[in-house]
Parts: C-alpha cells; sequence; structure tokens
C-alpha cells in the first residue's frame, strides 16, 4: 500500500469520524444532510459485500466495519437520537435521494465489469458514492453560513478522492496496476463536485 | 475469461 492510499483511507476515516463526534458532542446534526449520509450507508453496505467472500487484509477488514458501523451510527443518530433528531432540518434537505440511488443501479445493470452479484454491486457503489455528496451540497448552498465542522467534514471528503486518484496514477506507474476505468472516471467526476463546492467555498 | 480480480481498495 502506498502513502497516498494510506492519506487517503486516513483522511476519509477522519472525515466520518468528525462528522460522528460533532453530532454526539455537540447532540446537534443541524447543517448536516440525511440523504447524504443515507446514501454513504448504501455505499458502504454495497462495496463492502465481499468482506466476507474475499480476503485482503486485516487492515482492510477492519476499516470496513469501521465505515459501515459508523456511517449506521450518523444515520441512527439523526433518525432516533432523542435530541439530535429534532435538530435536523428537514425541510431543507429535499433532494430526491431516490433519484440517485435509482440512476446509480441502472449505469451498473449496464456498464460494470461483469454481469455478477458482486461486481453489480461494486459498480453500483462506485457510481452512487459519485454523487453522494449532492444534497449535502444542495444543503450547504441554502444555509447563510456553512458550519466550520460542516465545511471540514465536506473538505477531508474531497481530500479522500483527490488522494485516492494520485493513488491510481501512483500505482500505474509503480505496478502497471490498471484501475478500473469506471472507478476512474467515477473519482473524476466525485472529485470535480468537490473542487467545485471548494472553488465557491473559498470565494465567500 | 477469468473471474476479475477482488477489489483490494476502500
Amino acid at each position: 500500500m502506498n502513502a497516498f492510499r494510506f492519506l487517503g483511507d486516513m483522511t476519509h476515516l477522519f472525515s466520518v469520524l468528525v462528522l460522528l463526534l460533532k453530532i454526539y458532542a455537540t447532540k446537534s446534526c443541524s447543517g448536516v444532510s440525511r440523504k447524504t449520509q443515507e446514501l454513504y450507508m448504501v455505499v458502504f453496505l454495497a462495496r463492502y459485500m465481499d468482506l466476507f467472500t474475499d480476503y485482503i487484509s486485516l487492515y482492510n477488514s477492519v476499516m470496513k466495519v469501521v465505515f459501515i458501523t459508523s456511517s449506521a451510527a450518523i444515520v441512527w443518530c439523526m433518525r432516533r437520537h432523542p435530541q439530535v433528531r429534532r435538530t435536523y432540518d428537514k425541510e431543507q434537505d429535499t433532494f430526491r435521494h431516490v433519484v440517485l440511488v435509482a440512476a446509480a443501479f441502472v449505469l451498473a445493470l449496464i456498464f460494470n465489469e461483469r454481469f455478477t452479484f458482486r461486481e453489480i454491486c461494486w459498480a453500483f457503489s462506485i457510481y452512487l458514492e459519485a454523487v453522494a455528496i449532492l444534497p449535502q451540497l444542495v444543503l450547504l448552498q441554502r444555509g447563510r453560513n456553512v458550519d466550520n465542522l460542516t465545511g471540514q467534514y465536506v473538505f477531508f471528503l474531497g481530500a479522500y478522492r483527490a488522494f485516492y486518484i494520485l493513488n491510481w496514477i501512483y500505482r500505474y506507474f509503480t505496478e502497471g496496476h490498471h484501475s478500473r476505468w469506471i472507478s476512474w472516471l467515477s473519482g473524476l467526476v466525485q472529485t470535480g463536485l468537490y473542487a467545485d463546492f471548494f472553488y465557491y467555498y473559498f470565494l465567500r | 475469461d477469468s473471474e476479475p480480480e477482488a477489489h483490494d481498495e476502500l
């Protein structure tokens, strides 16, 4: 594993934990899109279906479990925690996220490495991850002031994707590893969405 | 043609 991949994983982990701790410590999820969080939970569940079938390393398995449980904890807090759920901006968080799920699913059925359950789940998770931040970006644009922590959360998520692209470039030249074109294309779209957000974020 | 390799990234 190269440094870019590791930094990518760490910024990703950090973004999720920062958000969970923020919600838990302040007992508030104001400014956080529950729809985006639900999409991420679906992303992790679909992608890490291979947890029991393909063993890569202890590191990979532990990280997969951490991502699934921490995203589920965020969603649980926003839906069920007696104090946190009252701070959810339901009227502002109106993005039709089901549309994204349906579109990602149809894309995965058409464009996949192979027409198998594993590969369709994987492609679906990659497509959905690329656009999962959209409800959060819409919510941020509606709010007057972007909360520092929410801004940092989006920043770390963007950094994660950027590091992953560097990791693919590095692997391409050192290992001759051809990351699948599905990840390249989706990763670029995803990073572009974040770059766009930060362009306006820093302008303000 | 063989089954695609397992996904080694997160």
